[in-house]
């Protein structure tokens, strides 16, 4: 098909065809629609420069550009549709694939990446980030949790208790995400669920971005004394990112809930047949 | 006997910030990985015996580890099978249970013995070189408490994954 879109009676969401790329979702119980361009990018890491002699490492997250490289313009795509699940399986290159879902009844997008291991034999030190990029007016503001507890907002080169002289364009902006990053325009929000602690931001009007793998060459000399760099091929990172659109309104009651389930989530265990009774006494 | 304690202990360290950010020497790293797993160990006889007394039967319960990745031995190698789901939430959770199996059709029945809707749906190709499978059912776990689905596997081949799942496209 030349539209490629998986949808239940809540999320429509709708891919570009020629791309494979995640073009637009929608919120179909409120009658909401927000362009979004989904990838995945890499910043250079710094080895240092001339104006510091500061590499990317351990501690250190120093980019040695302000704009991220894209991993690949376009996504090899699979689709899956099933009674019970649609997914979109995107493949952007040897070292970096993700299924976007869809489950029946539903109400949020799910994007389970997998990266890694991230080639390096280029010796380019790479930063990882999945970025959502949307139209949405956000004012250089955005907001993120400390540890799934409060909420607060982050504004561009700005800190509110003194005045920052911002030497980091892309790291001095980045903040602890714990479980929730999430911009709004006042009408609508779009709200990322994380299932670890990572950092991001929102470097961008409109644009959210989550880091979610590194791998580095060069040791910051932060007391580490080594490279952020995993011994043999490389470590391979999954994890998901949970996606809700909806009008500001409600979007706290859906994001709390869905965080509570996310970080207690519940346990499976298996048994085979045959057993017997038991009492503890 | 089971124990927690060696896992509450393991989780005490990793609050550490180099646990957290990743901020330790590789050495550390490795140890931080194997205090987590020598504590899951003894935790996961606490847990069975907890179910065993709540559901008042005693299974050799199986604990799928490496299931983010799609490994699952009790669920890829069994053709019966039972799933236990607790729920830590104070309130009714529904949720996809997503388990690796062999190809096949399988049966899921929900706790009250009626039949559900389940899917087997195939794995990313990115995610393996052979095709692997993943069996999906909805799943409904009450507060603070336990459900008890019962998978059977009936017979060997999908034919209905292999007519709904699209192939990859050639690459350009």
């Amino acid at each position: 098909s030349r539209v490629l879109v998986i949808e239940n009676k809540y999320i429509r969401a709708t891919f570009d065809s020629d791309t494979g790329l995640l073009r637009k979702i929608e919120n179909l119980e409120q009658n909401i629609s927000l362009p979004v361009r989904q990838g995945f990018f890499w910043y250079n890491a710094s080895a240092g420069d001339e104006e510091s002699p500061q590499a990317s490492g351990a501690y250190i997250f120093r980019p040695s550009h302000r704009k991220p490289l894209p991993v690949s313009h376009w996504a090899q795509v699979t689709l899956v549709k099933t009674n019970l699940v649609q997914e979109v399986h995107q493949n952007f290159s040897a070292w970096c694939s993700q299924v976007i879902r869809l489950y029946e009844g539903q109400r949020h997008l799910e994007l389970e990446w997998t990266v890694g291991p991230i080639p390096v034999k280029d010796d380019w030190g790479k930063e990882v980030i999945s970025r959502f990029n949307t139209p949405m007016r956000t004012r250089g503001q955005f907001f993120t949790d400390s540890n799934g507890r409060e909420i607060l907002k982050r504004r561009d080169d700005f800190r509110p208790t003194w005045t920052l002289n911002q030497t980091e364009p892309v790291a001095g902006n980045y903040y602890p995400v714990n479980t929730r990053i999430y911009i709004t325009d006042g009408h609508m929000q779009l709200t990322v669920l994380t299932d670890r602690s990572q950092g991001g931001s929102s470097l961008l009007d409109g644009s959210l971005e989550l880091m979610v793998h590194r791998r580095l060459l060069v040791d910051d000399e932060r007391g580490v004394a080594e490279p952020l760099l995993e011994t043999d091929t490389g470590d391979k990172v999954r994890g998901r990112h949970l996606v809700i659109l909806s009008s500001v309104s409600d979007a706290a009651a859906r994001h709390r809930l869905l965080a509570e389930q996310e970080v207690l989530a519940p346990q499976v265990v298996l048994a085979h047949g045959g057993s017997s009774p038991y009492h503890s006494q | 006997s089971g124990d927690s304690a060696p896992l509450n202990e393991a989780m005490a360290v990793l609050q550490h910030h180099d646990a957290v950010t990743g901020t330790a020497r590789q050495n550390v790293v490795n140890d931080y990985a194997k205090q987590l797993a020598a504590g899951w160990g003894p935790c996961e006889v606490l847990v069975s015996n907890a179910l065993a007394r709540l559901s008042l039967y005693k299974q050799n319960f199986s604990f799928c580890r490496e299931i983010n990745i799609s490994i699952c031995p009790a669920s890829q190698t069994s053709e019966h099978f039972r799933v236990i789901i607790y729920n830590p939430v104070g309130r009714k959770v529904d949720l996809m249970v997503r388990l690796p199996v062999s190809e096949g059709i399988f049966l899921v029945k929900d706790p009250n013995d009626r039949r559900i809707s389940s899917n087997v749906v195939m794995v990313p190709s990115a995610y393996s070189k052979t095709y692997q499978w993943e069996l999906l059912f909805p799943a409904s776990v009450p507060a603070l408490g336990f459900s008890i689905y019962s998978v059977n596997k009936m017979s060997g081949h999908n034919h209905q994954a292999h007519n709904l799942t699209a192939r990859p496209k050639k690459s350009k």
